[in-house]
């Protein structure tokens, strides 16, 4: 199940790193925002939440580290 | 405790974007 999680993990961080740059930077972010049904606030508040350095880019291993804080609620 | 809640808004924020994610990997047609 692991295994499941970090493959749907890296998925998702694919589909924000749409260039394939390897880390997820705000704008990346605020792209999805016609595709998905959450405002700017939000996808904002997504990164700062994910973004546990603080260092204006997201990581895969920050990306899978929130993706399985939330889905092991 | 004005943390807690914080936190549980950004938990309801990050499921809402974890499950739009999912919704749009196996939603479209």
């Amino acid at each position: 199940p692991g295994l499941t999680m970090l493959g749907k993990a890296y998925e998702f961080f694919q589909i924000c790193d749409m260039e394939g740059k390897g880390f997820i930077t705000r704008q990346d972010m605020q792209r999805l925002h016609p595709e998905l049904p959450l405002s700017l606030e939000e996808l904002e508040k997504v990164f700062v939440t994910l973004d546990a350095d603080g260092n204006g880019s997201l990581t895969p291993k920050e990306f899978t580290t929130g993706f399985s804080e939330f889905f092991l609620l | 405790d004005p943390n807690m809640k914080a936190g549980a808004t950004s938990e309801g924020v990050l499921a809402n974007f974890f499950n739009s994610l999912l919704s749009k990997k196996t939603g479209s047609p």
